[in-house]
């Protein structure tokens, strides 16, 4: 069990101590202590390097120091005459005599006691990575003023990240500028927009941040993240990016990440929504008003459908429909299209026939015929009818109206002949 | 038909023979027939064919049935219980419509009604044709079909018949000017059977060769002599405006 302190002795002591033995002793404080062992007595073979007899002092493997000869005190002050400090809490003393003693020697007397460690200064690897408070048996870390300690209780960070922009123009900078930006934070902007805008960035040329190691990573970086997109990581002395990024995006996330050193100036960026714009697709058969040269978010258009074609939704037919930029930059209505009129098969007629017409669009020509000779058609006309923009077959005199067989009237089909009696 | 001879439908195919009584008609469109009056007096559900020369029964299968719809008599006309007794034949003119359109083809097909110009007034002279199967000087009623030529006379030859048989005397009856006086020197005449049957002049704008109905076989004092036909210029208004106003998809 560790203790906080204790004794140790060479066998037999203070009788000379036999030869030929080897004997140990591990010695532990609790956690967080390092030991103080110091000698009061060291009467010990003496031989080069303390190659015969000695007792030596070991710390995680590392020899502290070895002992051997006679050791008196240089302070009359004090009974030690030789101590040592380790910052860790274990430690293993072991003492080993050889068989060639031909003189008297008593060995050694040691205590230890369990002693504070500086862990903020004891140890060449820094623990905190701002300020650093030790106390008996631990140390901890504690942070300036606007830096908060991380869940690692070592490393102070700036609490930066949360901010959310729905505005539609703003201004982001990183902490503190334009003064230095706080090393070991991670800052997580958001600029959210109306669905149908996209986030346009343009980033100051003063930028300054950690400029990239030999291997071209950057030590501290902004990011930027839009869905599935990714623009940087960006460091370095001025701007290494575009000057506007187009997110294509209404989301974007804005990450600073910076490292424990390198500090600089920061950034500032810019940004604006941009409505999303739609395409103009293709006009034939249809006019689009108002006519631009560029259409985006929200526009409403009419398209309007040449004459002679239609739009057709379900069974209806109308020469017009609108449309508007949606937020995904598609068109409504986009399934919708300016046909060719299609006046169909003509409608059947009594006692007559239209005849089957090349095609039955818009401009298609078909005509009309009565069952001669005994229906002629009524009315006036060449029967003729064309496929017009509504959609009806129309005759230039009767218009929409179909044409009428009537019976010829007073025509016997052979004539009467008296016969003579 | 006296003094005529065997004819085809073909030659007369807006002849319409009606089975009861036994009389004819003229086809004047896909829906109406025009007949005299008294053919049509007290039968509203007349039974007509069209499209056969022949009338016998096997035969009419092979014509086309016409289904009365509605009977339209002469406003005029004078309605009699004893028809027996009837001298005023006068407005002698009726419409008969169809249930459905007659099928025209080269036996079935309308004849013209007269024009409204001065034209279509049938002059003395005027050659004209008749048609029926009516009474013959051998039958009673022909199962062929007869037509003849004869002329328009003036009323006064039908005034003047001298009567042959007791029971008919001529000066007793009405003539007026809705009626025609027609009939050929060498007998040629309608008779009983043929009524209602239509008595043809070319039209006088046609090159072709074009008819239009006249007259209407509407009584006579004797078959044989003259006879009287319905003036049909006379009734085209009425005619017109019956068809107009009963026409299909009217109410």
């Amino acid at each position: 069990e560790p203790t906080m302190y204790g004794e140790i002795l060479s066998p037999n002591y203070p009788q000379a101590y036999p030869n030929e033995v080897e004997k140990s002793w591990n010695i532990e404080v609790p956690e967080g202590y390092g030991i103080h062992l110091y000698f009061t007595h060291v009467d010990i073979e003496l031989s080069e390097n303390c190659a015969y007899d000695s007792v030596q002092i070991t710390s995680g493997g590392v020899e502290e120091g070895r002992l051997c000869g006679q050791r008196t005190s240089k302070n009359p002050n004090s009974p030690i005459v030789e101590e040592f400090q380790v910052p860790y809490n274990q430690l293993q003393v072991t003492f080993k005599s050889d068989f060639s003693n031909e003189e008297r020697f008593t060995g050694f007397a040691a205590y230890y006691a369990a002693i504070d460690v500086n862990e903020c200064t004891d140890f060449a690897d820094a623990p905190c990575s701002h300020f650093c408070n030790n106390f008996i048996g631990g140390y901890f870390c504690s942070c300036p003023p606007e830096y908060f300690l991380h869940a690692d209780m070592r490393n102070c960070g700036v609490n930066c990240s949360g901010d959310v922009f729905t505005a539609l123009i703003g201004e982001i900078a990183s902490p503190n500028y334009p003064n230095e930006y706080p090393e070991n934070s991670r800052c997580e902007y958001q600029v959210l927009l109306e669905e149908g805008f996209q986030i346009v960035v343009t980033v100051q040329r003063d930028f300054d941040v950690e400029p990239a190691d030999s291997d071209g990573n950057c030590p501290d970086s902004l990011v930027f993240v839009a869905g599935d997109q990714q623009f940087g990581p960006y460091c370095g002395n001025g701007f290494p990016g575009p000057p506007n990024i187009e997110t294509g995006s209404n989301v974007l996330v804005i990450i600073f990440q910076t490292d424990l050193t390198g500090q600089g100036k920061g950034w500032k960026l810019r940004y604006h929504g941009e409505p999303i714009p739609c395409p103009k697709e293709d006009t034939a058969n249809s006019v689009w008003e108002p006519e631009k040269a560029k259409y985006v978010f929200k526009d409403v258009v009419k398209i309007s459908c040449l004459e002679g074609s239609e739009v057709v939704e379900g069974s209806v037919g109308s020469t017009s429909f609108y449309s508007t930029c949606q937020s995904n930059g598609k068109w409504s209505n986009s399934e919708l299209k300016c046909q060719p009129v299609d006046c169909g098969t003509p409608e059947p007629i009594q006692h007559g026939k239209a005849e089957d017409p090349e095609s039955t669009l818009f401009g298609s020509v078909t005509r009309y015929t009565c069952e001669e000779p005994y229906y002629y058609m009524e009315n006036e006309g060449s029967g003729e009818y064309r496929c017009a923009g509504n959609g009806s077959w129309v005759n230039e005199v009767l218009g929409a109206e179909l044409p009428k067989c009537v019976p010829v009237c007073g025509v016997p089909s052979e004539p009467f002949k008296e016969k003579q009696r | 038909i006296f003094g005529g001879s065997d004819a085809k439908i073909q030659s007369f195919p807006w002849q319409v023979f009606f089975k009861n009584p036994w009389a004819g008609g003229a086809l004047i469109g896909e829906h109406w027939v025009l007949t005299a009056a008294h053919v049509v007096e007290g039968n509203q559900q007349p039974l007509m064919y069209a499209g056969s020369t022949l009338v016998r029964t096997s035969h009419l299968d092979d014509a086309q049935m016409l289904v009365a719809e509605r009977v339209f008599i002469h406003p005029g006309w004078e309605p009699l219980d004893d028809v027996d007794k009837r001298k005023n034949f006068d407005n002698d003119i009726a419409l008969v419509q169809l249930k459905d359109p007659v099928e025209m083809g080269p036996t079935v097909s309308p004849i013209c009604l007269p024009g409204t110009s001065s034209e279509y007034n049938p002059s003395v002279g005027d050659l004209g044709m008749i048609s029926g199967w009516g009474r013959t000087e051998k039958r009673d009623r022909a199962i062929h079909l007869k037509g003849a030529k004869l002329p328009i006379v003036p009323l006064s030859n039908c005034q003047q018949v001298k009567k042959k048989k007791s029971n008919v005397d001529v000066e007793s009856y009405i003539f007026t000017d809705n009626m025609i006086c027609a009939g050929g020197e060498k007998g040629v005449d309608s008779c009983k059977g043929d009524s209602g049957g239509a008595f043809v002049l070319q039209d006088p704008n046609e090159k072709n060769p074009k008819f239009y109905v006249a007259g209407l076989v509407s009584w006579g004092p004797e078959c044989g002599t003259y006879g009287l036909y319905t003036r049909v210029k006379n009734y085209v208004d009425w005619i017109m405006k019956t068809m107009q106003e009963n026409s299909p998809g009217k109410d």
